[in-house]
């Protein structure tokens, strides 16, 4: 009974959402969603230790430095950020990842892949978009690329996407795209998320069984 | 020639997109 009373002390960031609820709208078992939580909580306390996942926070856990904007990382963190509120909270985590989960549907994949690259959420990915991310990409690898060699990458691209020639890529056209070229989805499943359990360990579930 | 990667699958190479990264220790 001492246990039991112990284990509803624990204190829980704000926006903690019971793991049974989150494994149940997601690709997550519970055990699993326990594991993430175990990630969230380091992540979350990394810097500003109020239990949220703050943008710098963020990166510092990509880029191992919290200084520096990089558009593909501050991207992610906007859609992850659902609330729009600046911070990633633990529900917002675990449904977002989910989609990443490599047996997540690849329609969600899709859609969410076309959140990130319509940078300007006009409900297209623009030819300036796409520009724009290629040379956002260069710039992060010290990668070297003529200007016409970026305009030829961007156009090829362009011409195969855009079947409607009408300038912009709509999502009816992506869907069609990543189908014929599946290697343009690859950052959208990750393999760590088979075997979360193993990587973050979980003990507290076993206290709460008790309940 | 090679046939030149398209500009979707170059940019899913980058470090920010990379949410693996997150589990690393």
């Amino acid at each position: 009974m001492g246990c039991a009373s112990s284990s509803k002390r624990r204190r829980r960031a704000p926006g903690y959402e019971d793991p049974a609820v989150l494994a149940a709208q997601t690709s997550f078992t519970v055990n699993e969603v326990e594991a993430l939580y175990e990630l969230y909580k380091k992540l979350s306390f990394s810097i500003i230790k109020d239990g949220l996942i703050h943008k710098e926070e963020f990166q510092l856990a990509l880029f191992r430095t919290s200084k520096g904007a990089n558009l593909f990382a501050d991207r992610v963190f906007d859609l992850f950020d659902l609330k729009r509120n600046g911070v990633i909270e633990f529900g917002e985590f675990v449904r977002s990842l989910s989609i990443f989960h490599p047996k997540a549907s690849e329609s969600d994949k899709t859609k969410f892949a076309f959140k990130l690259y319509d940078l300007r959420g006009t409900g297209y990915i623009e030819k300036e978009e796409l520009r724009e991310m290629v040379l956002a990409l260069l710039d992060e690898s010290d990668l070297c690329l003529s200007e016409s060699a970026v305009e030829e990458i961007v156009d090829s691209t362009f011409n195969q996407a855009d079947t409607n020639g009408d300038g912009r890529i709509d999502p009816r056209e992506w869907e069609e795209f990543v189908k014929k070229n599946p290697a343009s989805l690859r950052n959208m499943s990750l393999p760590y998320l088979q075997d979360i359990t193993t990587a973050f360990p979980s003990f507290v579930m076993h206290s709460e069984v008790e309940d | 020639r090679p046939a030149l990667m398209n500009a979707f699958e170059l940019i899913s190479t980058s470090q920010g997109l990379n949410l693996g990264t997150l589990f690393e220790k």
